[in-house]
């Protein structure tokens, strides 16, 4: 099973935007996948339908009772699961603060079903708390959804440094797999100066013994389109949207490039 | 002392650049200011170059050592001084979670020093953690920068909520003075929907008794423009990078608009 976790501490970047859309891609190219959204404010949840309504269980069942994967996770498309969100999770940086294994509970659940789905895709909130160390401690691989803005390689730099940690001590086998543009206005200065220097700092990592060492940067970039903004109010994916929108075109150019990516074994 | 929140839990709305460049208009205006960065990523302090350097005391020390507020505090231009945050701050959530009073360490700190700004602007992160809660009973005033996006409304109501517990167990003066559309595309189909229910959900509050009864939504709205970007890597507002753009003139007016608003007595 490959799974990835999408992860930015930045607030509003385009991870739920990409967990989203890339889960539905790749759903639509024949695999079985499963989309869990990690943020307790579950954006991604609502975005496929399945926003929390107060009685279904959730991904806080996992983690704060140990409630099996195959008893949370519900059908939102053909291919597609999701394990929705609760607002709740807010509460779980706090209660799990003591737990012994805190990061670890995700991912005993999800190896206790090894045969789940085929793609793992794990949405995480503008944070590295606890919430995102299980995604990471659970993932086989990180992507890394990036607006070319100031402070965007700072925060890549910490990000990096939290997934360090993690594969140091608790998912030796993690790795950065991509860093994807969102978001991205490429023909503005700005975009165009962070774009260079983010290619020249994964090019000097290239060398180093890194998780993020093999990091790509996409080719696809995902370019603003009003269309990715709309279509979450009507609980469908770009494709199903508007599937001849310019961010149709980039999610599946940007899907067939993580496809195309060798996973880490 | 007129004490502002700008808060909001999602992630990448504008709350950092409307929080300091409210405060460099304010502050050039003549009223002496104080922004206060309480987002452990640090974008304010480093938008007018009080970035993290590893030796300066910050809202850290204030909030886990009760370091005094005049200790901490340092000046970035005429009528204005920070008070940064730091990578440490992450840490508070579980630090202070013990703490009695947890929510009331800054107010506490700020109350001791009532002549040391005309006006204090918080800066939160995107979360409703205990540094939010930090700021919420320290401020009189909330104001609350919105991007009209699906789901904008959704994260309206639960801030409303925490604002409400807030002031019925701890601070019964705060008010949302404010609501503020910013990275605003008003001419999307998207963005008029979100403003038209906005200003309903807001007009039906008026005759509750409520803290966000008398919430004003801005005249002034903040439209996407790449200098309110580009400025923060030159550790400068709008106003002294780029005076004649859009940015420039939309946070011009919109502290016209803050500064009429009757604060809260
Ligand atoms: N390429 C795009 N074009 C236009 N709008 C976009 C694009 N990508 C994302 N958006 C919109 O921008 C907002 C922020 O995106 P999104 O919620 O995916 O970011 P996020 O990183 O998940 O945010 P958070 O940090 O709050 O979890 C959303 O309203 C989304 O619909
Ligand atoms: N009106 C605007 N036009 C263009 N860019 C903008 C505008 N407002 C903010 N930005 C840019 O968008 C990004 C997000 O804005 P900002 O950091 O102020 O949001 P935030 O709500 O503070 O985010 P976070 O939730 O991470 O704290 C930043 O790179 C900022 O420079
Ligand atoms: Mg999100
Ligand atoms: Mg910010």
């Amino acid at each position: 099973m490959r799974r990835i976790a999408i992860i930015n501490q930045k607030g509003g970047v385009g991870k739920t935007t990409t967990a989203v859309n890339l889960a539905a891609a790749i759903a639509g190219a024949g695999q079985r996948v499963c989309l869990v959204d990690l943020d307790p404010q579950a954006h991604a949840s609502a975005h496929v339908g399945a926003g929390p309504d107060g009685r279904s269980p959730s991904v806080y069942s996992m983690l704060t009772q140990g409630v099996a994967w195959s008893r949370v996770r519900r059908p939102v498309e053909t291919n597609l699961e999701v394990v929705p969100a609760e607002l709740n999770l807010a509460a779980a940086e706090v209660e799990l603060s003591g737990v012994v294994g805190r990061e670890l509970i995700l991912r005993d659940l999800i190896h206790a079903e090894p045969d789940a789905c085929d793609v793992l895709i794990m949405d995480c909130g503008p944070s590295l708390g606890v919430l995102t160390l299980n995604a990471l401690a659970a993932a086989t691989e990180v992507i890394i959804p990036l607006q070319p803005h100031f402070l965007a390689l700072h925060g890549l730099a910490k990000l990096f440094e939290t997934t360090g940690l993690v594969t140091r001590r608790l998912n030796p086998g993690l790795r950065v797999s991509a860093v994807v543009l969102t978001l991205c206005d490429a023909n503005t200065r700005l975009a165009q100066e962070v774009i260079t220097d983010l290619s020249a700092f994964l090019e000097r990592a290239r060398t180093t013994n890194t998780p993020w060492s093999q990091a790509r940067l996409m080719g696809s970039r995902i370019r603003r389109n009003i269309k990715l903004a709309e279509c979450p109010s009507f609980g469908r994916s770009i494709f199903a949207y508007a599937p001849t929108s310019h961010g149709a075109e980039d999610y599946a150019r940007l899907a067939h490039e993580v496809l195309a990516l060798v996973p880490p074994v």
